[in-house]
């Protein structure tokens, strides 16, 4: 699975999602995780969200949109909302997610061993990781 | 923050044990990849025209699972998915299951921006890019040497136990949409639930992603 979240220089974020599932996988099954709200979401209110995972979970747990309804309606910041999620909810190993809020915050939060991973911002920051 | 980029390449079980080669073959992809979604942010591009255009290029890497390099499936063909969402307006397109579109992630943005629905999926999903410029290929320019041998793998675990005999198998005419042979298939639902195998050996053919781990994409 592959994933994009910008915020660009209007103030607008997006999310992208990518995948070709998981291998051996039945012919129809869709997951891991390009559906809206589950693992893409985009609010320029929130967040934008692309998460990558054990699909079924992150389905079931509609983790992009509950990420961004921390933000909105319990007034978490995006790294509360996002460890509440993938660290409270899922369970260890399902996957992780990245997203931007509409500051800049940056949040790449994962449960996994590793998730290939980079960020970029206006200030100078940059970096690309696979592991903790 | 005047602007701000994230990418993934995909979660799950990753090998430590890879070669420094192969990690910054990674890292080097990534770093590709954001580079040029900041240029366009720089340039003052929009985000969704920037999350597009990265993901079309992790799309096009064989190193990850979307696009060229995507898993195969049971039927040893490729069924790719995508999703893009606006915040702006929280208007959203996917699609599920597109055997033939070159980059997945357009034809996603194509449903949000040209069509009053949300999702298609399937044969529907087919029909529908034949009404677009969408650049076009067969199931086949998705291969790769590194999926089919896990897909290979993985079939081979799940005849083992399953306890189905390799000789039953579902008939699926692969052959004409992969250019392999038709693959031997387990009837079995269990089948498709393998446990964690062992590390790689840390050649690129062998990374990263185990059995288990290729359920996290």
């Amino acid at each position: 699975t592959v994933g994009a979240v910008a915020l660009d220089r209007d103030g607008n974020l997006a999310a992208a999602t990518s995948t070709g599932g998981m291998t051996n996988k039945m012919p129809g099954r869709v997951g891991d995780v390009p559906v809206i709200g589950a693992g893409t979401y985009a609010d320029n209110r929130t967040a934008a969200i692309s998460a990558t995972g054990h699909g079924e979970k992150f389905i079931r747990n509609v983790v992009a949109y509950q990420i961004a309804a921390g933000i909105e309606f319990d007034g978490l910041t995006l790294q509360e909302a996002a460890d509440r999620v993938i660290n409270g909810k899922l369970d260890q190993g399902d996957g992780g997610i990245i997203a931007v809020d509409r500051f800049g915050t940056i949040s790449m939060t994962f449960n996994s061993p590793g998730m290939f991973r980079g960020a970029i911002d206006s200030q100078g920051y940059f970096e690309v990781a696979i592991w903790e | 923050k005047e602007y701000a980029l994230v990418i993934h390449g995909g979660a799950g079980v990753i090998s430590r044990d890879i070669s420094d080669e192969v990690r910054e073959g990674y890292l080097a992809s990534l770093e590709t990849a954001v580079r040029a979604g900041e240029e366009m942010l720089r340039e003052g591009r929009s985000a969704l025209d920037v999350v597009e255009a990265v993901v079309m290029i992790l799309e096009d890497d064989p190193r990850f699972n979307a696009g060229v390099g995507a898993v195969y499936t049971s039927e040893a063909v490729h069924e790719l998915d995508a999703a893009i969402m606006d915040g702006r307006d929280l208007n959203a397109g996917a699609v599920a299951g597109l055997r033939t579109v070159r980059n997945p992630i357009s034809m996603a943005r194509y449903i949000m921006e040209e069509t009053p629905h949300v999702f298609f999926a399937g044969a529907g999903a087919e029909q529908l890019a034949d009404q677009t410029s969408l650049e076009r290929v067969d199931n086949t320019f998705f291969n790769t040497e590194i999926r089919r041998n896990q897909l290979d793998r993985a079939l081979q675990r799940a005849a083992q136990q399953s306890g189905v005999p390799a000789g039953v198998h579902r008939g699926y005419a692969a052959a004409e949409t992969t250019g392999h042979p038709t693959t031997p298939q387990t009837n079995s639902p269990g089948a498709l639930h393998s446990t964690p195998s062992a590390s790689g050996s840390g050649t690129f053919s062998e990374v990263i992603f185990l059995e288990e781990a290729d359920r996290y994409g």
